[in-house]
C-alpha cells in the first residue's frame, strides 16, 4: 500500500540521515499515482500535489525522524480537510415542512436511497411522505411503492407528470400533517438541458430544504463535469455518495466536493434500508489513499 | 508522472491530460505515451502526433469477436450480469428488441427476484418489445427461474434466451455464488447451451471498472462487455485496459434510455471520440 512504498523510498536513506528533495518528489509521485488510481480528478490531484509540496519541501518532512509517516500525515490531513472536515448533518427546520429532492444520473442510487432516508429519519422520529416522481423508468414509481410499504411509509405518486406529483405530494404532506418529505426523481444526463430545466422547475415550485445530489462512489474522471454542472444549473445543498460497500476508493468525493463546495452527508453502503451511514471523512480519507 | 524530456513538453503534459480524464488509468496512459515517445522523437507536427496516438491505442483493441456468439443448435443463451445500477435490464431489453427486428425469437428471463419491482420493470419492456418473459414470484430462487427458462427456450425453440440478473457487488461472496450456481444449473441442464456472458460496465465509472471485470472474468468467465451511458460526457477509457489486459471483447455500447440506443461497438470510432 502506499504508506509501505513511502517507507521504502524513504528508509534507504535513513543511515545517512539526510532526505533530499528529490525522495520528496519520488514520495509525491507515489502519491500522485495512488490519487490517480482512486478516480480523484487529474487537475485537482495536481493541485493537491502542489500544496502537499509546498508543505512537504518546507522543513515538515526533510527534518522529520519518520519522513514517509510525515508525508502520508500531511496528505491525509490534507484530503480530511479537503472532504470537509467533519460530518455534515441534514439542515432541517424544526417547525417548517422539510422537503428533500434526491437528483443524480442514472442508476447512481436515488430510488434505494431515498427508502434509506425515509428509513433513517423515521428512526429520528421525524414524520415521512415520499414522493416517486419519476414517469419515465419503467416501474419506477412501483420501485418506490414497494420500498415504501416494506417501511411502513407512506408513498405518493399520482399526478399527470413529474412537477404534478411533486405539487400533490406538498399539497399531501401539509394536509396529513408530515415533517418531512422525500422526493424521488428520474435519473438524468447533466447535459439534457430540458430534464435539467425540469428540475429547475420542480425547485422553484417547491422551495426545497435540501436537494441532494445522489452520486455513485465508483465515478471516475467525470465526476467533476457532473458534479459542476448539477450545482451550476441546479444548485445542490448536500451530497450522498453511494455504493462504497464496493472495493471502489471513492476518489470521485474528492472532485465533487472540490468543484462544488457542498458537503457529502451520507454514504450509501449496501442496497438495504440500513445501509445509509453519516458521512466522517477521516475515514474515507484512509481509504482513497489505499 | 513519467520521466519527461524538456522538449515541447506542454503537449505530452496535454495528452496525458486528456487519457487520464479519459479513465484510461495511469498504466495505460504511461505505456500508451512511452511507446509514442519512441516513435515520434523526429515528428514536431501536432496533427501527425494526435494521428500515432490514436494508432497506439488502436493497437491495444481486439481484432475480432465482436459480433454476439449465437448457436447452430438454437436456442443460445445470453447471460446478463454485472454491478448494480449499470443498466443490465434496459440493455437485455435492447439486445432482444435488436435480434428481434434482425428475424430471431427472443425469450427472456427475470431472474432479480430481489430488488424492489426489478420483475415489473423487465415485464414492462417485454411487452413494450412483445417478447415473452419468464419470471417467478418475488424472492424466488434465481437459478429456478434459470432453470425454466432454459426449458422453456427448448421447448419453444426460441434462437435466443436472454436472462437478466440482479446487479450486485462484485466483492460479496454469496451474491457471486449466486452467479455461480446459475452457471452451473444452466450447464448441467444443457451443456453447451450457454453461448455468451455479457458484463454491463457503466460509462461514468472510473478504475473500479476492471476490478469488476477481473472479478467477474475469474469467478464466472466473461465473453463479452456492454458499456452503457457513452451518451453521457464520460469517455469510457477504461475499456483500452479491460481489452488490453483481459482481452475480452467490447461488443456493445449504450448511448442512451431508447431501445434503439444500442450499438455494435466499434474502436476506430470510440478511440477518436476521445479527441473530440
Ligand atoms: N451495493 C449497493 N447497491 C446500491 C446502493 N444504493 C443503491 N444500490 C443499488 O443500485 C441499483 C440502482 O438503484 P436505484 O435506486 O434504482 O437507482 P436510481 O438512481 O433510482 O436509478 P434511476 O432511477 O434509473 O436513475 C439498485 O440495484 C440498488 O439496489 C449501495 O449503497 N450499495
Ligand atoms: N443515458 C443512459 N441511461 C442508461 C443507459 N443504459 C441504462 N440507462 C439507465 O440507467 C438506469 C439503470 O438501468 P437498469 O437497466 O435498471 O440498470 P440495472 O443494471 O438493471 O440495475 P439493477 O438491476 O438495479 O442493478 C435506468 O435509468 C436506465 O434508463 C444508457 O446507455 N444511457
Ligand atoms: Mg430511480
Ligand atoms: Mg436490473
Amino acid at each position: 500500500n502506499l504508506t509501505d512504498k513511502l517507507q521504502t523510498i524513504f528508509k534507504n536513506l535513513r543511515g545517512q540521515g539526510v532526505i533530499s528533495e528529490s525522495n520528496i518528489k519520488e514520495g509525491l509521485r507515489e502519491i500522485q499515482l495512488a490519487l490517480l488510481e482512486a478516480d480523484v480528478n487529474y487537475r485537482i490531484v495536481k493541485e493537491f500535489i502542489e500544496s502537499v509540496t509546498q508543505e512537504a519541501i518546507g522543513q515538515k518532512v526533510l527534518n522529520s525522524i519518520t519522513p514517509s509517516q510525515k508525508l502520508v500525515k500531511i496528505v491525509n490531513d490534507k484530503l480530511i480537510e479537503l472532504l470537509g472536515q467533519n460530518a455534515s448533518p441534514l439542515n432541517l427546520s424544526s417547525t417548517q415542512l422539510n422537503i428533500i429532492m434526491l437528483v443524480g444520473l442514472q442508476g447512481s442510487g436515488k430510488t434505494t436511497t431515498c427508502s434509506k432516508l425515509a428509513k433513517f429519519l423515521h428512526n429520528k422520529g421525524k414524520s415521512i411522505l415520499l414522493a416517486g416522481t419519476d414517469t419515465q423508468r419503467p416501474a419506477a414509481r412501483e420501485q418506490l411503492q414497494f420500498l415504501g410499504k416494506n417501511l411502513g411509509l407512506p408513498v405518493i405518486t399520482e399526478g399527470e407528470n413529474p412537477l404534478d406529483i411533486a405539487l400533490n405530494s406538498v399539497k399531501k404532506a401539509n394536509s396529513s400533517g408530515v415533517d418531512t418529505l422525500i422526493i424521488d426523481t428520474q435519473g438524468r444526463l447533466h447535459i439534457n438541458d430540458e430534464l435539467m430545466d425540469e428540475l429547475l422547475k420542480m425547485k422553484e415550485a417547491i422551495s426545497p430544504k435540501e436537494i441532494l445530489f445522489v452520486a455513485d462512489a465508483m465515478t471516475g474522471q467525470d465526476a467533476v463535469n457532473i458534479a459542476k454542472s448539477f450545482n451550476e444549473k441546479l444548485g445542490i445543498t448536500g451530497v450522498i455518495l453511494t455504493k462504497l460497500d464496493t472495493d471502489t476508493r471513492g476518489g470521485a468525493a474528492i472532485s465533487i466536493r472540490k468543484v462544488t463546495g457542498v458537503p457529502i452527508k451520507f454514504i450509501g453502503m449496501g442496497e438495504k434500508g440500513e445501509d445509509l451511514e453519516i458521512f466522517y471523512p477521516e475515514r474515507l480519507a484512509s481509504r482513497i489513499l489505499g | 508522472l513519467f520521466k519527461k524530456e524538456t522538449e515541447g513538453e506542454n503537449l505530452w503534459d496535454e495528452l496525458e491530460q486528456i487519457l487520464i480524464e479519459a479513465d484510461m488509468g495511469v498504466g495505460v496512459t504511461k505505456d500508451v505515451l512511452e511507446n509514442l515517445r519512441k516513435h515520434v522523437r523526429m515528428i514536431a507536427d501536432k496533427e501527425e502526433i494526435l494521428n500515432s496516438l490514436e494508432k497506439e491505442l488502436l493497437g491495444n483493441f481486439l481484432h475480432d469477436g465482436r459480433s454476439l456468439n449465437s448457436s447452430t443448435t438454437p436456442p443460445a443463451v445470453v447471460l446478463m450480469l454485472g454491478v448494480n445500477g449499470v443498466g443490465k435490464t434496459l440493455t437485455t431489453s435492447k439486445l432482444a428488441y435488436k435480434l428481434k427486428k434482425e428475424g430471431s425469437k427472443i425469450l427472456l428471463a427475470a431472474s432479480d427476484t430481489f430488488r424492489a419491482a426489478a420483475i415489473e420493470q423487465l415485464g414492462i419492456l417485454s411487452k413494450k418489445i412483445e417478447v415473452d418473459m419468464i419470471k417467478h414470484s418475488y424472492g424466488a430462487d434465481p437459478a429456478a427461474v434459470c432453470y425454466d427458462a432454459v426449458e422453456a427456450a427448448k421447448a419453444r425453440g426460441v434462437d435466443f434466451l436472454i436472462i437478466d440478473t440482479a446487479g450486485r457487488s462484485h466483492i460479496d461472496k454469496n451474491l457471486m455464488e449466486s452467479l455461480k450456481k446459475i452457471r452451473r444449473v444452466i450447464d448441467s441442464r444443457f451443456p453447451g447451451m450457454l453461448k455468451e456472458i455479457l458484463l454491463v460496465l457503466d460509462a461514468t465509472t472510473g478504475q473500479n471498472a476492471l476490478s469488476q471485470a477481473k472479478t467477474f472474468v475469474d469467478s464466472l468467465g466473461v465473453t463479452g462487455i456492454v458499456m452503457t451511458k457513452l451518451d453521457g460526457t464520460a469517455k469510457g477509457g477504461i475499456i483500452v485496459a479491460i481489452e488490453k489486459e483481459l482481452k475480452i471483447p467490447i461488443k456493445f455500447i449504450g448511448t442512451g434510455e431508447n431501445l434503439e440506443d444500442f450499438e455494435v461497438f466499434d474502436p476506430k470510432v470510440f478511440v477518436s471520440s476521445l479527441f473530440e
